[in-house]
């Protein structure tokens, strides 16, 4: 069973794509079979893995807009574990475009109708070359709560958090936890908040210090609420602020190629053997 | 005649909210009436000036949605020339809830259309009081190219780009100054760059030098060719990085009255300087 995880937070310019990129290459690195979905009209999940958007045939746009393209026709080669649905920009237009099939719930699960397949694999039976699932998917959101996120939560089984320990980013994470909620009671019983993943630390300013431990006594405070978030903590390490993961995207490059010794390799190497250590929820 | 600026960039985290705040509260010490104006669902200029959005009888939302509703309703005082229409969370749904008014162009104006009088100051013989029209007005956007931030494109006569001198902040430039051409084809043939806010600035890494030079460049090779953002250049101060702006929202004030000697205050102090010396276009 694929473990799928959205990477959430319309704060932006808090680290999801970055983490996205970063922990979807440590997965593969460490033998798991990866799918990065890149869910943000700016694509920069894809142009941070050396694709160039403008020249991508087919993309996640066509596999949700049109009935004549399939997730294997649109998904992309990395290297042997590691795959995306390459972004584009038209996805910026989804809500309006897709909003008369809001009403019936149709707009919100387009993905996970149109992914479904390649996620876990189909079996030779139907058809298909019997591709093995996949171990982890990662999908990179926009910043915002519109159709795209939505749909990310709906295929998603759990919900990774990524913030900027500064005052307007803890702002938001009320909205966001009541989003995952609602999501949870209509479209997806199943969705939990695995973990909240600070990025850019400077741990020697103050205000990082209370934003985390304000974080912290919110977190404590909701432990066996019942909530979807009454699970999750603050994912150790956390990622300190390094300007070598800011430079490995103009290479179109991961930091495991660009400078596998720095800080920001370091740091998501093990965060994501930590995330692979959490015993995902049955 | 107010200068009405939106401050956009669909690249999340850039420093919009930062800088419209700063801005806006500079040039109300230097005795310019200044509004500003709040399109982000997440309400980030509304809290960073002290309001709790839950709190507020009613928003921008009210105004764009509601008919018994006027800007002069809306509008709050936060000192003598300081003045706010403050944002709600609902503008989240504000793409698909306005949808069927695109296609006649409804949608795209309606900010222009609801704010008017309140910018311009009615004249007495309208019933209204001679409110003084305003000299700044600021828009803060969300970070999206969706129908608020094309609301603020066609109310503005400038915009200014704020930017992160980072790669993937660099990666959407062409798309945003797409955008605000086309906007200006087809609403608002006033529309144009007046410049690119290089924000969170650390002046020692190469990776800020290397983006500075590149769209410098890039600016130079366009002056003159009749594109919107032909007289466009880099605003002068640069915003330096400094944790102090950072920690003066979660006190609900502007750097000025949080840390008014630190680097912050200072850059954004001289920026506001900078800008009204700047002839808008005629
Ligand atoms: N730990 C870090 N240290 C230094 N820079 C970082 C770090 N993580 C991310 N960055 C840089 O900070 C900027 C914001 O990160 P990123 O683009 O991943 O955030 P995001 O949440 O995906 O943004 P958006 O909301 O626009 O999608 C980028 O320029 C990125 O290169
Ligand atoms: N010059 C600076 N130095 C340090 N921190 C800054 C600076 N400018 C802004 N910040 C902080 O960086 C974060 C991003 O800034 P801000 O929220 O203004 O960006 P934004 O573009 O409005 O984000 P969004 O896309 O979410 O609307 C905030 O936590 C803010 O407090
Ligand atoms: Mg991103
Ligand atoms: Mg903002």
């Amino acid at each position: 069973q694929p473990r799928i995880i959205a990477m959430m937070n319309q704060k932006g310019g808090v680290g999801k794509t970055t983490s996205a990129v970063s922990l979807g290459a440590a997965w593969a690195i460490s033998g798991q079979r990866t799918l990065l979905i890149d869910l943000d009209p700016q694509a920069h999940l894809t142009m941070h893995l050396g694709i160039d958007p403008e020249q991508v045939d087919l993309t996640i746009y066509d596999l949700v807009t049109r009935h004549d393209v399939s997730a294997r026709d649109v998904v992309q080669k990395i290297n042997d574990q590691l795959y995306v649905l390459p972004g584009h920009v038209n996805l910026a237009g989804l809500d309006a475009e897709l909003a008369p099939k809001m009403v019936t719930g149709v707009a919100q699960k387009i993905l996970k109708e149109r992914c479904g397949s390649l996620i876990w694999g189909t079996p030779e039976a139907q058809g298909g070359p019997n591709e093995e699932p996949f171990d982890y998917v990662m999908i990179d959101c926009p910043p915002s709560l519109g159709l795209a996120t939505i749909n990310a939560l709906i295929l998603a089984q759990e919900v990774i958090v990524p913030m900027q320990p500064h005052f307007l980013a803890l702002q938001g994470l009320s909205k966001l936890l009541e989003t995952v909620r609602l999501i949870g009671q209509s479209f997806n019983p199943d969705l939990s908040v695995s973990g909240i993943l600070i990025c850019m630390h400077e741990p020697q300013t103050l205000l990082a210090q209370e934003v985390i431990s304000d974080l912290a006594s919110f977190l404590t405070q909701s432990q066996e609420d019942g909530t979807p978030w009454c699970n999750a903590q603050i994912l150790k390490p956390v990622v300190r602020r390094n300007i070598k993961l800011a430079e490995c995207p103009s290479f179109g490059k991961t930091i495991f190629d660009y400078e596998p010794n720095c800080h920001g390799a370091d740091d998501y190497q093990q965060l994501a053997a930590a995330i692979m250590a959490q015993c995902p929820r049955e």
